[in-house]
């Protein structure tokens, strides 16, 4: 807060060491802050400072409720009744708009869309910055020493629906990454698999659903890479080869739990972390996909409210050295170390359930 | 005794497409993580008993096991962090206590050589954590998520590397917030203890932060 009130531009989360892991955040005129450029740990780029502009926001989509047009004429995008419910995701793209089908910044109102900025902890383990960007919508950032990668808690919900619409929200994040429409999504945690956006790898894709049609499931990270000629750089069998990845920057968003994902613009990623709708999709389930509290939708309870954590992470993209870093990250994050706690006992007290110490010092396997 | 049979169970059971996928009708997405939850109470029993094994040893560890088995609370017990919640380092609230801590590395190789770990504490303890044989371990505090309804604070332990597929220990020494005492990162006696500088005093049990209705 000291930062905060002094009125700084710019503020930096991390770099302990030097050439450590680094955020720059940026406070507008508004007093609101953004995320505005990450650095990666020297480890990861072979010593030359390795950096990338990142703007970090919570956005969302407004829930399509089903065409109800008399005919649908020959607009193949128009499907009488197909409402975004639990099975489908179907975005309201509003027609004519610059970006019809881009979703809305939460919070961005007449500020610009940055964020407000809560708290700044400064300690000798980690830097965090909580930035709100809606009383439903928060993040928690976190750099910490001799970590090479950005944490970022979210945690969405109860999603307001008293416009009587349904809401995805969807956290994203825009760099300077030259992707060329490419980036790969995980095979449940074992091989990456490369996307084309608005393409497949076996037909000519007719793009009807230009936001849908490009999301895919992320189980464990989805990556972006520099492309040398800034042009498709997957290799045509679908895997993401060392040349593929462009000899330039990686970055992997990793999730904690299975997500859809996808980039629908060249440097950027998102990944949808909670919906609320208020329709049923018509495939079968009968029952809009609105979760409450108290786990029934129309008890009149607040709608469920839901936390987890990405991980942000850049290094160089040159194939094995950049998915061997992920890796080593993936792994700690899905199987982390479990922690399990005896009975508290009073300070000063003997020993309690566990090892004694000398027992705990001889010998700490298992 | 405990067994992980049920949560094979159960989790065959969320096989179901519908399941996995999260598209099944509310009652029956409310069945499926109420039988998950029991399930995975079960392990939490089996766990417990694993670490007293790996703990004491020999003859010591099965009576100690057999003791437990018998319906006595959990010697090992877990955490929420989702929710900020941790019943053992809440207990006592009022008094200076020590919580050992078990980590277990889940993983065939050696957890690195230094891991954080986030441990919820009540808001504006002094928190100072010691590996086995007595080398005083990293901490940090901070703030937990308001939105959760928690009145706790998040504490960052630097564990050093645990063995593959192992466990290592380390003791979590927590004080009460002291009425008047500033923030700052040295307690009045000077020790290494972490405290952040909001004072929220006393007993968080008294005041209900953890109320959770059980919902059938």
């Amino acid at each position: 807060r000291r930062l905060a009130r002094a009125g700084e531009a710019h503020l930096t989360l991390g770099a302990f060491e030097p050439g450590g892991l680094a955020l720059a955040l940026k406070r507008g005129a508004d007093g609101r802050v953004r995320t505005a450029r990450l650095r990666a740990p020297a480890a990861h780029a072979s010593g030359r400072p390795l950096e990338a502009n990142l703007d970090m926001f919570i956005a969302l989509y407004r829930s399509h409720t089903g065409d109800t047009r008399a005919s649908c004429g020959d607009d193949e995008r128009c499907r009488p009744g197909q409402a975004s419910g639990a099975y489908i995701f179907r975005p309201n793209c509003t027609e004519g708009a610059a970006a019809p089908c881009a979703p809305e910044r939460v919070g961005a109102g007449a500020t610009g869309g940055g964020a407000r900025l809560v708290r700044l902890t400064r300690g000798a383990l980690c830097h965090e910055a909580k930035l709100s960007y809606a009383p439903w919508a928060n993040v928690t950032l976190s750099v910490c020493a001799r970590e090479s990668a950005l944490r970022v808690a979210w945690a969405v919900g109860p999603i307001p629906i008293d416009d009587g619409e349904g809401k995805e929200v969807v956290v994203r994040y825009e760099t300077d990454l030259r992707s060329g429409g490419t980036f790969a999504t995980d095979s449940n945690g074992r091989d990456m698999v490369a996307r084309v956006r608005d393409a497949r790898p076996t037909w000519r894709l007719n793009v009807t659903d230009p936001v849908s049609g490009n999301y895919y499931p992320v189980t464990a990270l989805l990556t972006l890479a520099d492309q040398p000629s800034g042009g498709v750089g997957a290799t045509a069998g679908g895997g993401v080869g060392a040349d593929a990845l462009g000899g330039g920057r990686q970055l992997s968003v990793h999730v904690d739990r299975a997500q859809g994902g996808s980039s629908l613009a060249d440097g950027t990623v998102e990944l949808m972390v909670h919906r609320r709708l208020l329709h049923d999709d018509n495939r079968g389930v009968a029952e809009p996909l609105n979760e409450t509290l108290c786990g029934c939708a129309t008890c009149g309870c607040a709608g469920l409210r839901v936390s987890g954590v990405h991980w942000v992470q850049l290094g160089e993209a040159d194939g094995a050295r950049a998915m061997r870093d992920a890796r080593a990250l993936m792994q700690r994050e899905l199987f982390p170390l479990e922690l399990r706690f005896g009975r508290p006992r009073r300070a000063g007290a003997g020993a309690g359930a566990g090892p004694s110490d000398e027992a705990a010092d001889a010998d700490t396997g298992a | 005794a405990p067994s992980s049979a049920r949560l094979w169970l159960e989790l065959s059971v969320a096989q179901h497409h519908d399941a996995v996928s999260g598209t099944a009708r509310q009652h029956v997405t409310n069945d499926y993580q109420q039988r998950l939850s029991e399930g995975m109470a079960e392990c939490d029993a089996l766990v417990s008993r694993a670490l007293d094994a790996a703990a004491a040893r020999g003859a010591r560890a099965r009576a100690t096991s057999a003791r437990r088995a018998r319906g006595e609370e959990l010697s090992w017990a877990p955490c929420a962090l989702n929710e900020s919640r941790c019943e053992r380092t809440f207990e006592m609230a009022n008094e200076s206590r020590v919580v050992r801590v078990a980590a277990y590395n889940p993983l065939a190789q050696p957890s690195g050589e230094e891991q954080l770990v986030r441990i919820p504490v009540p808001a504006g303890s002094a928190v100072s954590a010691t590996a086995a044989g007595g080398a005083s371990l990293d901490v940090q505090l901070v703030r937990a998520e308001e939105e959760a309804g928690s009145n706790a604070d998040i504490a960052l332990v630097r564990v050093r590397a645990v063995p593959a597929l192992g466990a290592s220990w380390f003791d979590l020494s927590i004080r009460p917030p002291a009425r008047s005492s500033p923030g700052g990162t040295k307690s009045p006696d000077g020790t290494n203890a972490a405290r952040t500088p909001s004072g929220g005093g006393g007993d968080a049990h008294a005041r209900g932060a953890y109320t959770r209705a059980r919902a059938r």
